[in-house]
This record gives C-alpha cells, structure tokens and sequence, in this order.
C-alpha cells in the first residue's frame, strides 16, 4: 500500500537506474559512471536531474522513491532533450 | 507545462489523423472512440480539428507497435514504456506509436487507451512533459476515469500557449494540482487512517504520515480505482478499523486499505431523512463510539454500537460547537476534533465543549 519496491531487485538497480536515465534523461551510452570526471559524476548529476524534475528529494543516490518511481509504467519521450 | 524544445507546431489548424492498426485487446469500436475522445481533449480547448482519413497520408498516423518498430525507439515489452510520439513535422512528425504489448483497456484495468493517447497526442500538438503531478503530460501512467477526465489547466496553458485558446464562447478551465503549503488550500473532507491524515481534494488526496515531514500528493485513484473523485465526506471507525467516505447520497466503506464489497451503498441506510442529499463531513469519536455528521447548518450523531442515529438529531451545530459555521471536513485525533471551514482550522474540546485553538488549514503539512 503501495508495496515498497522488492528487495531482491536490489541486483537490478544500476542497470535500472542507467537505462532509465539514457532513455530519458540524455544519459550518453557508454559513459562511465563509475570514473570521476571533472566535477560531478555523470550519472549522479543526470540522477538529481531527474529527482528535480519529480519533485523528488534531490540526492543524487537511487533512494526508494527515486526507485519506486523509475518503475512506474511510463510515457516513451523523453523528459528532457529529444 | 513545457514546449518542445525548438517550439515545433503544425501551421494549420485542421488536421488529419488515421488509425493504421488496431490491437486485438479491445473492441475496434472501442479503440476507435479512445483515440476520438483522446483528439476532443485538445481540440476542446484549442481552434484545432481533427478529420479521420483512410487510406493516405495523414498529419497524425496512429499505430500499435511491437518492440523494435524501425523508428529507433524499440519498444520494452509489457510495462515501462507504453507508447511515444513523436514532435510536429512531416512524415513521422506527429505519429503516435502504442506498444501493443500493453494490456490496453477502456477501463481501469491495465493501461487506459484514452489516457495514454490523450498524453501522446500532446507531443504530437508540441508539448514535453510537465512536472505538474497533476498534468496530463507529466511522463508516469496515472488512472483517471474517462467519464470523470478534464484536461487541467496545466495542459490548457500549454497548449493554448502554442495554438491560441478555444473558439467557444466560454473558455474552459480545467482542475489544478493542489500543492500542500498553498495558504489557500480548502479541503472536500478529511479522515486518519490507521495513524496516517488524508485530506482530500477533487481527484487528489494529500497523505500525511505523523512521521514523516513531508506531505504526499496521490490520485485518489491510485490507491481505490472505483472510487470517485470529489469525495465530501470522510470517517474513520477506529474500533473497526476502516474508514467510511461520501459522496452525494452514496458511501463507501474501506476495511483495512481495500473497499469493501457490495458498496456504495445509500446513506439512508444510516438513518439519515431522504431529504438530507449528501453529508458535508463526518468525525468519529474514538472514545465515545458516536459519529458525528454534518449537513449544512446542522449535524446528526449515529451511535456505532447500536448501528443507528441517536434521537433528538438533527441539532443545530452552532448551539453545540460553537461559532465553526458551516463545516467543509472534519476529523477527531488524539481526544480533539479539527473542523475546517475553508481555510480556516478549528481546534474542538469536545469535553470541555468548546473551541480550543485556531490555525490555517494548512498547519498538518510542516509548510
């Protein structure tokens, strides 16, 4: 009510979270979350992005919420960019 | 609402659209009357038209599609990504692709055909998503039923930002998305359940659990599909451990979190005069076991032991709660009842009989 998400998804949620941001949110394929770059990591940056955009706590880390909501069924365009 | 980036829009205003195929889920009749409805959303509020074509090139071609479709947008299977469209322009520009591996529906099973064409259909007119909770171009899948839908005024702005507003003589308006720290926000009714407060407001429902700061923003629903918006009245029976809601001459019972079978049933099965045509707001008293409902200037008590209204009911409110007026939603918490009249909040001693505080009706929400 609503259930919270299923805790042996846990293995699946890098790969969640990176193809919910290249499919909406200009995530570059192939870029390498896992090397710092100048400044913010990519993915985090891209993460926060779309926790602003629903009105989520910005935290930049794959919380429940931010989970809850990437699995929700969903509209194909992306939220920002073409 | 926001435009697509490089502000696309088509440079006339009748346009075509042609339904290529249809998916075995529904009745052809019915898909064909999901996608007429889902075009008048827009066309309802805009100068524009759509005239069905067969057989050529239309402005708008509309498709159910299967995974990987050639259009660099494969689909995902069922769920996740139920459909997409595409900006105005030539060729694709316009189209609306559906994922037919949805269970697609005209009801609230599975996924509403309406609703997600509707949502499409407004990439295809120009717009991108909103991050209005409450728009029809916000990106997540949300129920509402298409007999109760209004394009809200998020969307109206958007979309007469691009194509200017409606012929008709009246403009229309649509509901907006209630935020919880808005000094002016009213409530239809109010009820706890099981230590949590639902205040609820149109097709929304603000959630606020004693333990967390923030407030939640639902459909109501997401959580009861049946269940119709604009609900007046609202009760928990603690004892019992479910919550009555009201709407008009009719009430609900939901058992734990589920609507319990066999409702809506008539108020007047709870004793209430058939001149009494809806309840304004209702508490009950945890302590007591009475209920208590309000109709306009006056108010019942229904005992929920014996299953009946006391005697000597209806009373006026005034003579026994005070100077509240006339009461938009109520509800009893920890020994105090909390009567909302606008904006306005009233804390009631109910055994000292009177008025013991007053706030804005915002104060639950930590604003």
């Amino acid at each position: 009510f609503p259930v919270a998400p299923e805790t042996e998804d846990e293995g699946k949620t890098p790969q969640l979270v990176e193809s919910y941001l290249q499919n909406f949110y200009d995530l570059q394929r192939g870029s390498h979350p896992h090397l710092r770059s100048h400044g913010e990591n990519r993915l985090v940056a891209k993460l926060k992005e779309m926790q602003s955009f629903f009105g989520l706590q910005v935290t930049g880390k794959p919380d429940a919420d931010t989970l809850e909501m990437m699995k929700k069924p969903r509209c194909g365009v992306p939220d920002i960019g073409q | 609402y926001v435009f697509t980036a490089g502000n696309p829009k088509w440079k006339r205003n009748n346009l075509t659209y042609r339904i290529l195929n249809y998916t075995p889920k529904m009745r052809k009749a019915d898909v064909d009357e999901a996608i007429r409805k889902a075009l008048s959303v827009w066309s309802n509020v805009t100068p524009l038209t759509f005239q069905r074509v067969e057989d050529k090139e239309a402005d708008i071609m509309i498709s159910f599609a299967y995974r990987d479709h050639r259009d660099n947008s494969p689909f995902d299977g069922p769920n996740g990504q139920l459909a997409h469209a595409f900006q105005p322009g030539e060729g694709i520009g316009g189209d609306v692709h559906i994922d037919e591996e949805e269970a697609w529906t005209k009801d609230g099973r599975g996924y509403n055909l309406f609703i997600v064409v509707a949502h499409e259909l407004g990439h295809s007119l120009g717009l991108s998503h909103s991050s209005d909770p409450g728009a029809l171009m916000y990106p997540a899948y949300s129920y509402t039923d298409p007999n109760e839908f209004l394009l809200p005024q998020d969307d109206i702005d958007g979309i007469q930002a691009i194509y200017g507003k409606s012929n008709a003589a009246v403009q229309p308006t649509g509901p907006i998305t209630p935020e919880a720290c808005d000094p002016n926000l009213t409530f239809d009714s109010i009820t706890t359940l099981r230590g949590e407060i639902f205040f609820f407001k149109g097709r929304y429902m603000l959630r606020k659990h004693p333990a967390r700061t923030e407030t939640e923003l639902n459909f109501i629903s997401l959580f009861w599909p049946t269940l119709p918006s604009g609900i007046q009245a609202a009760y928990e029976n603690i004892e019992k451990d479910e919550i009555l809601l009201f709407k008009e001459d009719k009430y609900w019972v939901v058992r734990g979190y589920d609507i319990a079978p066999g409702y809506p049933k008539p108020i007047y099965r709870l004793g209430f005069p058939k001149t009494v045509k809806r309840v304004n707001a209702a508490y009950s008293d945890e302590t007591t076991g009475k209920t208590y409902f309000f109709v306009a200037d006056r108010y019942w008590r229904y005992d929920e032991k014996k299953k009946s209204m006391d005697h000597g009911y209806p009373r006026k409110i005034v003579s026994d709660f005070g100077k509240i007026g006339r009461v938009d939603a109520a509800f009893w918490k920890d020994g105090y009842v909390y009567f909302f009249h606008g904006t306005t909040q009233f804390k009631f001693d109910p055994r000292a009989k009177q008025i013991v505080g007053q706030m804005e009706s915002i104060s639950w929400f930590n604003c």
